[in-house]
């Protein structure tokens, strides 16, 4: 599992 | 980028079309709140701040952030400046304070990092949860909608439904990668616009009015 946030989202 | 992502994405961009399409053809920002437009303002602003820190993802993605954060402007320019005696603040009367202080609250306890682009970030995804709120309860007041505006709020709503499934399928082809934030903010935002296609498949789809049963 990775946890974060997906930089590429708007 | 995959399709339910692009799909949600240029369902968004449909939206805030079809909302300046409504403006400007009616010469009228009638059943419109303005202050779920003023929470759109403040999340796009806060979340884009990366435009600014040269972590650039791709001209694609430029170029909505910078479109989201004008049209936005441009929204309230017609509403507070060109058609502004068609917009009645005596029936947008949801608090604003209710969704700012808890979303802020919450940006300061749940964050990635807690830095001030991260907490900025964390509050713009919080913020756009609940920013229909108010717009919601407006329609929840006048009881009725013209058409034009609940195809705006389907378009949102689409949009919102769709990074559902984007999320699912970068779970699966990404190795588990997953963003709780987004998506527990994003699972409560769609949550909110249960009732409103309920009412938009059984009556607007079936060319009835909008109209909430008294």
């Amino acid at each position: 599992l990775v946890s974060g946030k997906p930089k590429d989202e708007l | 980028m995959n399709l339910f992502r692009l799909v949600a994405d240029l369902s968004h961009l449909a939206s805030i079309f079809i909302l300046l399409h409504k403006i400007q053809t009616t010469r009228s920002c009638r059943g419109i709140s303005i202050k779920t437009q003023l929470l759109y303002v403040l999340v796009f602003v806060t979340r884009y701040l990366d435009l600014f820190t040269g972590d650039f993802v791709s001209i694609y993605n430029s170029v909505m952030k910078l479109f989201f954060i004008g049209s936005s402007c441009y929204i309230i320019y017609l509403m507070r400046i060109k058609y502004k005696p068609t917009n009645d603040p005596s029936i947008d009367t949801f608090r604003l304070e209710y969704i700012l202080g808890p979303t802020a609250v919450l940006a300061l306890i749940f964050n990635y990092k807690f830095t001030f682009l991260e907490v900025l970030w964390a509050f713009s995804i919080y913020l756009e949860a609940v920013a229909i709120l108010p717009q919601l309860f407006m329609l929840q007041r006048t009881g009725e909608a013209e058409t034009i505006t609940t195809h705006y709020l389907a378009a949102l709503g689409i949009y919102r439904g769709l990074y559902i499934p984007n999320w699912i399928y970068r779970y699966f082809t990404e190795g588990g990668a997953i963003d709780p934030i987004a998506v527990v903010a994003g699972i409560v935002q769609t949550a909110l616009y249960v009732d409103f296609f309920y009412v938009y498949f059984t009556k607007v789809l079936q060319g009835q009015k909008f109209e909430l049963p008294a």
